[in-house]
């Protein structure tokens, strides 16, 4: 009979080479509001509201529903795969 | 849409673009014809035309990277960011780069183009059987030099059509020593290598070289990426190695153990928990040809769209239908204006006859088709009888895409390749190409130059001849000495022409004219059979003469077709058109293909 999986489920491990996104939801959509344009750098740790105004604005160039939140449609469509030129400014 | 800050666009209207560099993941000639066809998208709805240069500057640098790539823009592994394009203008200015992390397609998977064989190229049909085995991937089994190969129709075993597979030992990349084969071993920086390395550079890129000496003679080239190779990892390009080890136990597949996302992976050497080497298997990966539009109308001067359908939406989405949207179509038409008719051409001069030189010529914007220069008979227990004749790298100087071209223009092609009427439409096909002749209240109209492989992928670029069967619309279409036979988008081939019950002696079929009652007449040169269209068998492998029931038309005419209840035999520029009759068939009009039957100016 196939070995049964060890006790405590699958086992994951830690690939060589692998760019680990070990950044948390929030981390990795700041850098992503930066990296397309849609809020400086310098102003992301200011204040929560241009975040909320940034997701916003993130929400209705993808066509996503307009909530200031980083909801769970927001984050995959921030995971998904796209085109590297900034959505907004230079 | 959106257009950048300043309406950044381009200031004169053919432009020029140079493929600076190919990925590995694709054969070249696949590559050049997704960035051709992306091009042509947008030439299609302005009055831009595209040259492709094989050298110099350019107007659009093509390249492909991966990380920091040499433009303060740093792509970021496999998936997340694709590509990027910067704005019209000089220098680094309506440039293309694509993140050759990415495993680059045409949207459904490898695309394993196959040279030599006897297949005209054709692409791999997997799985397929040989010598009673299944087999999901290129193999060199049946093979003494190792050449990994393909069955192109899902049994070899019954239809002996095979092609070789893109490989290190069939071809390489770029490089300077004109696309051959890499030697092994070789020799680098004192050490013997026996396989491709990415020793000596920092880009990850695999090479070899091709001499068994390169610090002697310093000749090298890229590998290609065989159909087996993993993408990222740490390995990228490498062939998994079946089985392999992990965790103490044996794989013989690719797997998702180990991950959290998903994503099957291989090990590239024979022992994971040993050597650590690993990358993701193949998956549909992204279609060159949609992220080249894209990144393309950024090149031209188009921002982001926020429409979700439009081709310059920012997200990746996989279709198969016309990727332009109205709202693309309304913002480069903001920029350039729309397509300007071609001006109507006066008929050429004393007409060339076609030949090879011709067809390159007539057609420039599909790249030569890499053939043997040896017989096409070579089967998988004999090598190659040549090399490819032009190398992968090489590219014609320069190539006018733009709608003024005979490529482009119905009424500029000299002799068409196949001509048939399809939905009552009369069709045209010549090279890749066709165009649909719309009868207007002011007579013919073409529509098109649409590419064949956009509507019927599994064709070849070269017809000889198709038709339409009235009673079931199937569509079969013959070149060389094989048919395909189209159901709607379903496709049953390529078959060789046997298996109707012709002649092996039978090279190709040059014509087609329906009858009543499923039947149709196959023509080749001045011999007839009669096809049982259900069956699809021929009633006596026995051809018939065509004088015996056509008196009065051409020896050897290169197309015979049925249009509008009318026979056409076509030789050289003109037709002999008949009516058909019970008794003897009679010629009712001659006339030039071009002027009496398009009606070009």
């Amino acid at each position: 009979a196939p070995r049964g999986r060890s006790s405590n489920g699958p086992v994951l491990i830690r690939f060589p080479g692998e760019k680990m996104n070990n950044l948390t939801n929030q981390q990795f959509a700041e850098e992503y509001l930066n990296r397309y344009g849609y809020i400086p750098a310098g102003l992301l740790h200011r204040d929560g509201s241009s975040m909320k105004h940034a997701l916003r604005k993130l929400q209705r160039q993808l066509a996503l529903p307009v909530t200031g939140e980083l909801d769970s449609a927001t984050i995959a469509a921030m995971r998904a795969p796209r085109c590297g030129v900034p959505d907004v400014g230079q | 849409f959106l257009t950048f800050e300043g309406e950044l666009k381009w200031k004169h209207q053919n432009i020029t673009y140079r493929v600076q560099n190919y990925s590995p993941d694709l054969p070249p000639e696949v590559t050049d014809d997704a960035f051709a066809r992306a091009f042509a998208l947008w030439s299609s709805v302005t009055p831009l035309t595209f040259t492709r240069l094989s050298s110099g500057d350019a107007d659009i640098l093509i390249q492909f990277g991966t990380k920091e790539h040499g433009d303060g823009y740093p792509f970021d592994g496999k998936d997340g960011l694709l590509a990027h394009a910067f704005p019209p203008g000089p220098g680094i200015q309506g440039d293309a780069h694509f993140d050759d992390d990415e495993f680059w397609t045409l949207g459904k998977g490898a695309v394993i183009q196959t040279r030599f064989g006897n297949a005209n190229g054709a692409p791999c049909h997997f799985p397929f059987i040989f010598e009673g085995r299944s087999y999901f991937s290129c193999t060199a089994e049946g093979r003494s030099d190792g050449l990994p190969w393909c069955s192109t129709t899902a049994n070899y075993d019954i239809d002996n059509l095979y092609g070789f597979c893109p490989s290190e030992l069939l071809y390489t990349l770029n490089g300077n020593a004109n696309g051959d084969p890499c030697v092994f071993p070789f020799t680098f920086e004192g050490r013997s290598y026996t396989a491709c390395t990415t020793d000596g550079r920092s880009d990850g890129y695999r090479w070899c070289a091709t001499t068994a000496n390169y610090d002697q003679d310093k000749l090298y080239g890229f590998c290609p990426n065989r159909d087996t190779a993993v993408t990222g990892g740490n390995s990228q390009g490498e062939p998994c190695v079946f089985p392999f080890t992990f965790l103490n136990r044996e794989y013989s597949t690719c797997t998702n153990e180990g991950r959290t996302d998903g994503h099957l992976w291989c090990a590239t050497t024979d022992n994971f928990d040993r050597d650590r080497k690993w990358g993701f298997c193949q998956d549909r990966g992204y279609s060159l040809f949609l992220v080249a539009a894209h990144e393309f109308g950024h090149a031209l001067g188009l921002d982001h769209s926020s429409v979700r359908e439009a081709l310059m939406f920012p997200m990746y989405s996989f279709t198969e239908g016309p990727p332009l949207h109205p709202d693309d179509v309304k913002g480069i038409q903001y920029l350039y204006g729309s397509r300007t008719e071609p001006d109507p051409k006066p008929p050429t001069s004393a007409p060339l006859e076609p030949d090879s030189t011709t067809q390159s010529n007539a057609c420039p914007t599909l790249p030569p088709i890499v053939k043997p220069t040896g017989p096409p008979t070579s089967r998988p227990s004999e090598p190659p009888t040549a090399g490819p004749t032009g190398p992968p790298t090489a590219s014609p100087s320069v190539l006018p895409t733009g709608p003024l071209d005979p490529a482009d223009d119905v009424c500029g092609v000299q002799i068409f390749d196949a001509i048939t009427e399809i939905q009552g439409q009369l069709h045209v096909f010549k090279n890749g190409r066709y165009w649909r002749i719309q009868q207007g209240s002011k007579g013919p109209r073409a529509q098109g130059p649409f590419f064949i492989a956009n509507t019927w992928s599994a064709l070849p670029r070269i017809l000889d001849t198709a038709f339409e069967d009235p009673l079931t619309k199937k569509l079969f279409f013959f070149s060389g000495q094989q048919v395909w036979v189209y159901t709607g988008q379903s496709v049953l081939g390529p078959r060789r022409l046997e298996k109707l019950g012709l002649d092996p002696k039978v090279h190709r079929i040059t014509g087609a004219i329906q009858r009543n009652g499923g039947k149709v007449l196959l023509f080749s040169q001045n011999q007839f059979w009669r096809l049982d269209v259900k069956k699809q068998k021929v009633d006596r492998s026995e051809p018939y003469p065509v004088e015996s029931m056509f008196p009065g038309v051409p020896e050897n005419p290169h197309d015979v077709f049925l249009y509008q209840g009318k026979v056409y035999f076509c030789q050289e520029h003109f037709f002999w058109r008949l009516s058909l009759h019970d008794q003897v068939n009679k010629v009712d009009q001659v006339g030039y293909v071009t002027y009496d039957l398009l009606h070009c100016p």
